[in-house]
């Protein structure tokens, strides 16, 4: 474990507790994409499953609980919640996302460390995570404004993958045999995903306006 | 790194 890595899973950590809190509290989910939710919960889902079968440390399992049950938790509240569902913004949020689920899936079954269930479920959940955040940035896009919580969930989930990069550049040059093409490629992916929307933040934090994104 | 093909990040 390194300092990288702590502080990413931590801003993750915040960036879904950030949404739940939110959603929670002010029983609203206006803004918020129910599609990458989704995502994001299969994410997870296909990711620990490995928790039945190997553990390796409390934080691991606790942390891989953490991010199950928050993320279930959010799409329950956003599908469910008798106040919560009123406010989820159904006509805007309309990005095909099952549309990403297949191509992650196959490119999984092609590209892979080993050829094992877990392992290709394990990197389709890498693919998917990629791709994820794609409906909750279109959203951001057609709503046109950012209330200031969906924005710092993004934002927070935009810092825990660089800090997750950090974290692989120091694990390279400090553990002699750590190569991972493919977390590399998906993770950056995922990240440069996230930069144009990190421009336009601040941006907005600059000029001190409200985040007005690029139709 | 992937012990016995584990993955120890989250």
């Amino acid at each position: 474990m390194n300092i990288f890595r702590l502080a990413g899973d931590m801003t993750h950590l915040a960036s879904v507790l950030v949404l739940l809190l939110k959603i929670h509290t002010i029983k609203s989910c206006a803004g918020v994409s129910l599609k990458t939710q989704e995502l994001y919960a299969i994410v997870f889902a296909t990711r620990y499953l490995d928790i039945f079968t190997s553990f390796y440390s409390i934080y691991n399992t606790l942390m891989k609980l953490v991010f199950l049950g928050s993320s279930f938790s959010i799409v329950l509240y956003m599908k469910y919640h008798k106040t919560v569902h009123r406010s989820y913004d159904r006509e805007q949020d309309t990005f095909r996302h099952w549309f990403l689920v297949l191509p992650c899936l196959l490119l999984a079954l092609l590209i892979h460390e080993k050829f094992t269930f877990l392992e290709v479920l394990w990197t389709f959940s890498l693919y998917l995570e990629a791709v994820a955040i794609l409906p909750q940035l279109v959203l951001l896009q057609r709503t046109r404004n950012i209330d200031n919580l969906t924005g710092q969930y993004v934002f927070l989930l935009g810092g825990y993958r660089g800090l997750y990069i950090l974290n692989w550049i120091y694990r390279y040059f400090t553990e002699p045999h750590f190569v991972h093409w493919i977390t590399w490629i998906s993770g950056l992916v995922q990240t440069l995903l996230y930069a144009d929307f990190f421009f336009y933040y601040s941006q907005s934090w600059k000029n001190n306006k409200k985040l007005q994104l690029p139709a | 790194g992937s012990i016995s093909g584990f993955h120890d990040e989250l």
